[in-house]
């Protein structure tokens, strides 16, 4: 009898905890889902600067592969629909956080000045603008051995993997994106592009290519299987990288094969600040996040919010505000120098990210816009368009 | 050049920025490995401190100064994280800023964010404002004394791309300026 009790009270307790859990999934769920917009994924995602490298990033995921040899995988593809912005022939910086270990790191395969180089180069630097053209230009390309060192670390798939999508793209009848057909396109461009070497891959005749145009590429979707195959070294100690040389030299290239085997990317800290409840991570020099850091430090000590700019006169205030704060930016650009080949420069980006400095700056803006140049420190500041 | 944001599954994250400077670089082509060449070396010409006319001669193995900003803002108690940057020269750091300030201090959605018109500061103090920028507010900056440029940017490249983390859900975002889309699952 009394075995019977007991049972029927574990019952009557296992059925009110069953229900209560059911009450209690029924109504956090919803709500749990309800708290994302319609517009939102629930694992992962990738933003490229076009569509089929975002969904060739996010097929890489899918296979299990890592945010690394997503971004890779995407940055490959990216330099075939937009080559006007990047390709293997330049460099790149990777700001990395790993979260089962809550790091972050920096991988810097940002372009190098050639051990050889014209020694009057900068006397050029007004002439050439606004394009600079021409070989003399060139710094040894970090590109490859940037995804190489990422790989390294933190690559999960098999380094061939992260090449195929690009090379099926091209091998399977490329045509011109909507974006390069406009650069190809555009007054000020057609002319260089007209008198350079580029004239063999992006016009038919006289006239360059249009949108959804063939855009035929065999040399590239070459390379990157030579590449997928063989690795990065390839280019850089390899038969890929003498051809490279080649044929810029007598585009009046001085870029040696000695410049491709001595390309290193660094590993570095990112610099870190605190952005209220947010901790910044950024690149430090020579890449920008020191400015940046500067920029949101002064800002945040004015406590901007939806609330402070729903009227007119409060974004006003808002942008006069980050327009002062910009001013100052500019006048502490010099501070991007590369540390390593200046090492008398070496912290004084650090500088940038400390509250006293923005306090400071914070106290020199008021309500004028008008202030001279020498306020910012930007007297004498000559230009400033570095990509 | 081109940014490009992930976030995966386990948290990690990537922002990645690469480049090869002006559009097509150096405008050199080798022909047989299908490679365009950067002209990155440009970077150097603004690289002098202030108040001085003289430009150092560059150091074999140096890197250009940049406004590359691959970066992550993580908040740990919230659970949240922005992966972001940008391209557009100098417009990058401009650019990300208005776009961090949009998401994360005026509650704009990401899309809203980045879609939304910047304006910029030149090396001579000046502004210089995207077409479709407000002009309410662009009257009150200069009733304020702020100069803008005389002579009008002719296009603003700038381009922003962004994942953003909150709890459970992830938000991504391409700028639409250069057509792009974000992917996620």
């Amino acid at each position: 009898m009394a075995w019977g009790h007991r049972t029927t009270v574990c019952l009557v307790l296992l059925g009110v905890s069953l229900g209560l859990a059911i009450i209690v999934l029924a109504v956090v769920l919803p709500h749990h889902q309800a708290s994302c917009r319609p517009d939102a994924f629930t694992r992962a995602a990738v933003a490229a600067d076009s569509k089929i490298c975002s969904d060739i990033g996010r097929v890489i995921l899918q296979q299990q592969g890592s945010p690394v040899d997503a971004a890779i995988a995407a940055l490959i593809c990216t330099g075939v629909v937009n080559p006007q912005s990047m390709g293997l022939g330049g460099g790149v910086v990777f700001t990395i956080y790993n979260a089962s270990t809550g790091k972050v790191e920096v991988i810097n395969a940002r372009e190098t000045v050639p051990a050889s180089h014209d020694q009057r180069l900068l006397d050029q630097c007004t002439n050439a603008l606004p394009l600079c053209t021409g070989a003399q230009w060139i710094g040894v390309p970090g590109e490859l051995r940037g995804y190489a060192e990422a790989h390294r670390r933190y690559g999960r798939l098999p380094w061939a993997q992260l090449f195929q999508p690009t090379i099926a793209l091209l091998r399977e009848g490329f045509r011109v994106p909507p974006i390069l057909s406009q650069f190809l396109n555009t007054s000020f461009l057609q002319p260089c592009l007209n008198s350079s070497t580029l004239r063999q891959l992006f016009f038919n005749g006289t006239e360059t290519l249009r949108s959804q145009d063939p855009l035929p590429w065999p040399a590239l979707a070459n390379t990157l299987e030579t590449v997928a195959k063989e690795g990065a070294e390839v280019l850089y100690t390899g038969k890929l990288g003498q051809t490279l040389v080649e044929d810029i030299a007598w585009q009046g290239s001085q870029l040696t094969v000695q410049d491709l085997a001595a390309f290193r990317p660094k590993v570095v800290e990112p610099l870190e600040m605190a952005l209220g409840n947010y901790t910044l991570y950024s690149p430090p020099p020579p890449a920008g996040g020191a400015i940046l850091s500067f920029i949101l430090n002064v800002l945040k000590g004015f406590n901007f919010s939806a609330e402070t700019v729903a009227g007119p006169e409060g974004k006003v205030n808002m942008y006069h505000h980050l327009v002062e704060a910009l001013k100052f930016a500019v006048g502490q650009r010099w501070r991007l120098w590369d540390p390593y080949s200046h090492p008398g420069i070496q912290n004084i980006s650090q500088d940038l990210l400390r509250e006293t400095l923005a306090q400071h700056i914070r106290q020199q803006i008021d309500g004028r816009g008008d202030h001279q140049l020498s306020h910012y420190n930007l007297s004498g500041v000559r230009g400033n368009s570095m990509g | 050049t081109s940014h490009v944001s992930v976030l995966g599954e386990d948290g990690s994250a990537v922002a990645a920025t690469s480049t090869i400077n002006t559009p097509f670089g150096a405008m050199v082509y080798s022909p047989r490995t299908g490679i365009l060449l950067n002209n990155e070396l440009l970077d150097l010409c603004w690289r002098h401190k202030p108040g001085s006319t003289v430009t150092p001669p560059p150091v074999p193995g140096e890197q250009p100064p940049s406004s590359m900003v691959p970066s992550i803002l993580i908040n740990e108690v919230q659970g949240s994280k922005l992966v972001i940057g940008g391209a557009g020269g100098e417009l990058i750091i401009s650019a990300v800023t208005q776009a961090i300030v949009n998401k994360l201090w005026l509650g704009f959605s990401l899309t809203d964010a980045i879609a939304a018109p910047i304006l910029h500061v030149n090396s001579k103090g000046h502004v210089e404002y995207e077409p479709k920028f407000n002009q309410e507010v662009r009257k009150g900056l200069q009733d304020r004394g702020q100069s803008q440029s005389q002579s009008q940017r002719p296009v603003f490249l700038n381009s922003v791309q962004a994942v953003f983390q909150e709890g459970p859900c992830v938000y991504a975002a391409s700028d639409l300026r250069k057509a792009g889309k974000a992917s996620g699952y």
